[in-house]
Order: structure tokens, then sequence, then C-alpha cells
């Protein structure tokens, strides 16, 4: 298996590090090895994963770390440096051959590593889109994220064009999915027809046990399961595992 | 008056861009001069703005388009060559300068100009930060929200620190406010006791409509006026403008 996945869409606030944290531990959860890797200063991922975590990042140096409750998930957080890092590669090539040649240094290849990106499409993310197998995009089925979406698929060829082994697009996920709001089916029905094979069949509701369970330091596995966005993941996870054998 | 407000969260998908078109268009109404300037490569703002528009950007030597329905609003918006330029510059604040100057070349100043920024403390949300009279801090009131916001408060003090003209934080706005979640009220009374001075009194609810009114290409006022949404937005501005005065 062994797969590098980028969750990335330079839309912001549309479900990347949410998908990142439920995936990696319904993944584990299954017993497969998982490593999340965060590339958003923001360092959300960090925060729920590896609460307490003061060092540098990947690029400064930093190892995996545990995560408490899934036994075969490990987290490289965020550091202060991350930054600093970014102004010090010319493009996002450079930086994704760094990134691959760290990650291999740190660890046997992994069955799953996530790497969570910033909003944008400058370096940090280009460097995942690089070093990945694949590419996440998580959507929330509103106009402005729709609009997003032709942005990074074409970044994502003009990426593929200049440099073979860029990530290919691995599944465009639905999040934040309000079936009573005839916008979001709208949205909904417009992405599935533009890329019927790659939109996962589960679309993630919108669920505010997924807002609430961050501020626990929790993935929404030991917040509370039984909610319908914890069923989603947990539905999009084996999907994504199927995909990967 | 001739205020320049830098609307800015490094926190993806907070509301910065609908915040920015809903209270230009408000200000407008009012009888203001209003100049909205689009520094988001995404281009959210422009798409409902100039949704035609096909040329530089303000770097790139664009002009002040009028847009229809609103006579004393204009907008500058975003060109395909932004982030080009964004590589030009070697920080933030040589940036900032030439931000203004560009703006200041272009019109006479306006009651209100408002700059949509992306969703990062790069380049070009540093330079809207350098130019700018006051920030507006538009925040979603959920977790990861709250967190980024000590990032982007921690980053406005540094800069205040190396340039005493950079801009002063002009408010905090509560959005996508949900009365009926327990989260939501938290998070909101939180914010509101960590910063009484700086939150509006009035927070920008959850309103479908308000993601439904990009895809017409219209600001809340000329698609839906009565929601609660709208009513909240002219609220705002009604505070915004009485504390400019
Ligand atoms: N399905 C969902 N239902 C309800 N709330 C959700 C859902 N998914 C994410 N959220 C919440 O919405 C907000 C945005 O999600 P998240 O931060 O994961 O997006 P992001 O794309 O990582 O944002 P950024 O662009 O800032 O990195 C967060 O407050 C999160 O808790
Ligand atoms: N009060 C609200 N009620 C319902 N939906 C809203 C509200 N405010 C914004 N939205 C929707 O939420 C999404 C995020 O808002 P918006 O794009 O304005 O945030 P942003 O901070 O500009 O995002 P980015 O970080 O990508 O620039 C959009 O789809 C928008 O239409
Ligand atoms: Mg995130
Ligand atoms: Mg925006």
């Amino acid at each position: 298996m062994a797969t590098l996945i980028a969750v990335a869409n330079q839309k912001g606030g549309v479900g990347k590090t949410t998908t990142v944290v439920n995936l990696a531990a319904y993944a584990a959860l299954k017993g497969a090895s998982v490593l999340v890797v965060d590339l958003d200063p923001q360092g959300n991922a960090s925060s729920v994963l590896a609460p307490d975590y003061q060092g540098p990042s990947l690029f400064g140096g930093a190892g995996i770390l545990p995560v408490a409750g899934l036994d075969t998930l490990g987290v490289v957080p965020v550091g202060d440096d991350l930054i600093d890092h970014e102004h010090r590669f010319s493009d996002s090539a450079e930086a994704g051959r760094e990134l691959r040649h760290r990650l291999n240094e740190l660890c046997d290849p992994p069955d799953l590593t996530l790497i969570d990106c910033p909003p944008s499409l400058a370096i940090l993310p280009g460097a995942a889109l690089h070093a990945a197998d694949r590419v996440l995009i998580p959507i929330q089925c509103e106009y402005y994220a729709m609009e997003g979406l032709g942005q990074i698929l074409a970044y994502l060829q003009g990426m593929q064009e200049e440099d073979p082994e860029a990530a290919q697009l691995g599944g465009i996920l639905l999040t934040m999915y309000d079936e009573s709001r005839t916008l979001d089916r709208q949205v909904a029905a417009e992405v599935r027809a533009h890329f019927p094979k790659e939109v996962f069949s589960t679309a993630i509701p919108r669920d505010v046990a997924l807002a609430a369970a961050p501020s626990h330091a929790q993935s929404i596995l030991h917040f509370d399961p039984l909610t319908p966005g914890a069923l989603a993941y947990l539905a999009v996870t084996k999907e994504l595992l199927d995909g990967l054998e």
C-alpha cells in the first residue's frame, strides 16, 4: 500500500484538517499504519493530535510523535519554523523533493501518510502536491468552493505536465453537506456530474460534533463515534482504503 | 473619513469575502464612496463585483471598475498576475508601500476602502495590513477559528512594533453564528469576554442566503435584503460607519 496523500484545497475552511484528522483516526482503527504530516502553519491538526508539542517542523528535523489512543497513528507536528523554511525553497518541486526525502528518513513508509495543507497554492501545499502519490480535495457544497475547484485542478494539471511524478487526483470529498439546503443539493449534483468517478460516494454531513471535537483535542472517533459525521468519516475511510489496495 | 480597512484572517472560510462584499454594498447604499480591492488570488470578491473581468491586478495597473446597481461603489479586481507580483516583493512592508502608492494614484481616497485578503499571513495580506488604517477580523464561532485569532493578533502586534503606521485592530466580527449551537454560544462568549471593546455588537447569523447570493453575482442587498444575514450586515455597516466619524 504505502500511499502518500495530500489533502489540499486553496479555498479556506472546506474541511481539510477535519478530513485529515478523522480519516487518520479511522484508518488507524482499522489497523493501518498511518502518519499525519501537518504542513499548515496554523497547526490545527497538531493542536488535536499533538496538543502540547513545542519544537521544529518536519523541515527543521521534527520526529514522529505517537497519538494517544491509536497505536498505529503517528504525527509530525507543525513548528514555529515552518514559515521560515518555506522561504528557503526556490519552488514547490524542490520543496517537494526535500519533503519526500525527510519522510523517507523518518521511518519505513507507513500504509497511509496524510498531509494537511494550508489554504493556498504556494510553496508548502505545492511541496505536498509534488511529494504525494494522490491528492484528496475536500470541497464544501457552496459556490465559492465550487469556483475554486477549477483552480486547484488546473494547478494540478500544470504540475503533472512538468513533473510526471506529481500527485494524481485521488478523490473529491463533499463536506458540510446539508441535505435540506437547495444550494448544497445543486452544488453536489454539479460536482458529481462533472467528476463522476472522482467524487466519493459518501458525502460528509454538516454535524456540529465535528466542529466541537477539536476543542477536546479529539478526533470524532473518540469524541462521539455515533454521530452522522463520525459514521460518514468511517464510510469514507473504508472507500479510501478499498481504493488503495 | 477616508479610511482603509483590511479584512483579514489567516484562518480559511471565516467570512472575509462575504463581509467585504456586503459591507461595501450597504456602505454604498448609505451614500458613502466605497472601493473594494481584491487581494486574494482566488478572486471570490471579483467574481461577485466584476464577474466578467479579464485583466491585470492592482500591481499590474488595474483601474477601478464600477459595480452595477451601486453608483458610489467601485472595485479593483484580481488579475492572473497577482501571484507573480507577490514574488516581486522582499517583504510585506515594501508591498504595503506600493499598495498604498497605487491606490493613491488611482483616485481621490474614497470614504471607505475595503481590502479582501487571502487566508494566510504571507506577503499579500501582510501588504494590506501595512497599508491599512484598521484591520477587521471576521471569525466564525468555532474552535479552530478562535485558536487562529491569537496568531493574527500576535502578527499584528509584531508589525505595529516595527512600523507604527501599520493597521490598528478595527474590530472583530462574529460570523456564521448559530444561536442554537452550544459551541457557537461558548466561542462567542469567550471572544466577547477577551475583547469587549473590539467585538461588533452585531453577530452575523448563519444564513444560507449569504452563501447563495454569490452564485448570482450579487451582494445580499440585491439578492435578498430581508433575510437575517442581510439585516445583520446592514446593522454592522451602521456600527462601522458610526465608528469612523
Ligand atoms: N462536516 C462538518 N460539519 C460541521 N462542521 C465542520 C465539518 N467539517 C469541518 N467543520 C468545521 O468547519 C470549520 C472548517 O473546517 P476545517 O478547519 O477542517 O477546514 P480547513 O479546510 O482545514 O480550513 P483551513 O482552510 O483554514 O485550513 C472548522 O471549524 C471545523 O471544525
Ligand atoms: N453568515 C453566513 N451564513 C452562511 N454562509 C456563509 C456566511 N458567511 C459566509 N458564508 C459562506 O461560507 C463560505 C465561507 O465564506 P467566505 O468565502 O466569505 O470566507 P473567507 O474567509 O473569505 O474564505 P477564504 O479563507 O477562502 O478567503 C462561503 O461559501 C460563504 O458563502
Ligand atoms: Mg486546515
Ligand atoms: Mg475569501
